[in-house]
């Protein structure tokens, strides 16, 4: 079973057309293998993205040196989906 | 073991199995509305399914829903099982509902892509799309939802099998799409499409393969206007509606490009909630009121395909 232990889904705000084109480069690059919830589209629209977390600190430092503004949507993928299953078992008994 | 569709746990998450039981149960419960027809296979070979509500008549007029073609989105395959019990509970008691089910059969699949709902449920919860393996590729998988024939290969998906939008190696070669594909030609009198995903709260309309607006682009948005209106007034969830390259972005082999140019009218594909907190994670407890809020929006297409005939 695939875990997700120390992912994190981030939300980048780009603020004009510069900065879109920086996250584009990141949903370009298939090293860093990012999962887009929500592709990058236009400037001031939220980009919602699965970071594994060997990219983790290169993505936040790529994003940090270029000023884009993010937050972290989902702190902790592994314990959501640890709670998601947990809650099924709880509804199956 | 499910005894009854009255007491299925509808703000629960569940699997595949459960799903195709309670399914079986409520055409078993409701033979005279719903029965379920299998439209194809799998790549994995499973069974695909689809429940039919009609109150007879031979071909008549058609409404498809389909929800969960992007196996992880998983409250889209809950709101459909929501919808079926919805539907058998409305029949007979709401007029509007009443009135479309005596003048159209409706089409709910409720697990679009089986394998890869099965997937997430054992293997890998952020899995999205099928699980096919086709030969020389290194990668599984294809985005059911860029493997339409509509402008198939454009901007917008990937020829790159290892990348969530891959979009296969030729349009159809997805099972999943292909029995669609087949089930609405042969059928021919299907006037109105709604394709269900989640997240990010958007009513979309045709088309994503092209900025070029559709033909019926001024009712599809006003239409888009009036559902998403209808589906704010319950819990005040806020949609956004347009055309998907102009609401998001260029998608090519998209379903509802294929099934608008296919001449059906009234396609639409709704992003359920949410817009941004737990994503394709959605608490359970939010299941209810998400296809509660949706059906609104639903019943609103629903009713002007009933009223505007083509």
């Amino acid at each position: 079973t695939e875990t997700f232990v120390g992912q994190q889904v981030l939300r980048i705000l780009p603020e004009d057309a510069f900065q879109l084109e920086k996250v584009m480069e990141l949903d370009a690059s298939e090293k860093l293998q990012l999962d887009f919830w929500r592709a990058p589209t236009y400037p001031k629209s939220p980009v919602d993205v699965r970071v594994p977390f060997p990219s983790l600190q290169r993505v936040k430092v790529f994003l940090e040196s270029n000023g884009i503004q993010y937050d972290i949507m989902i702190e902790d993928l592994q314990s959501l989906i640890d709670e998601e299953k947990l809650d099924m078992a709880r509804q199956r008994s | 073991v499910l005894q009854t569709t009255e007491t299925f746990n509808y703000a629960a998450y569940h699997n595949l199995d459960e799903i195709n039981a309670f399914m079986d149960l409520l055409v078993t419960e409701k033979s005279n509305l719903v029965s379920k027809l299998q439209i194809g296979k799998s790549y994995e070979g499973r069974p695909i399914n689809v429940l039919k509500f009609s109150t007879g008549g031979i071909k008549r007029p058609a409404i498809w829903i389909d929800t969960g073609i992007h196996s992880r989105e998983w409250v889209t395959q809950a709101s459909g099982v929501w919808f079926a019990k919805k539907i058998v509970d409305s029949y007979g008691k709401d007029p509007s509902l009443t009135s479309i089910l005596n003048n159209f059969d409706i089409f709910l699949e409720i697990v679009t892509n089986p394998d890869g709902f099965a997937f997430t449920h054992s293997q890998n919860r952020m899995w999205r799309k099928t699980r096919s393996h086709h030969s020389g590729l290194s990668c599984i998988g294809v985005d059911p939802n860029r493997n339409w024939d509509a402008g198939f290969g454009g901007p917008g998906s990937s020829g790159n099998s290892c990348t969530e939008t891959y979009r296969g190696p030729y349009a159809n070669s997805e099972s999943e799409v292909k029995a669609i594909v087949d089930f609405v030609q042969d059928h021919g009198n299907i006037k109105a499409f709604i394709s269900i995903h989640s997240y990010s709260q958007l009513l979309l309309y045709p088309y994503g393969y092209t900025t070029q607006k559709a033909a019926d682009h001024e009712e599809l948005d006003a239409l888009a206007k009036k559902a998403v209106n209808a589906l704010a007034s319950l819990h005040g969830t806020k949609y956004r509606y347009g055309s998907i390259t102009a609401a998001i972005y260029p998608a090519s082999g998209g379903t509802i490009d294929w099934t608008y140019d296919q001449g059906i009218k009234y396609s639409y594909t709704f992003e359920l909630r949410d817009t941004g907190r737990h994503g394709f994670l959605l608490p359970a407890s939010q299941i209810v009121p998400t296809a509660e809020e949706t059906w609104l929006a639903l019943m609103v297409i629903m009713e002007h395909t009933r009223d505007h005939p083509y």
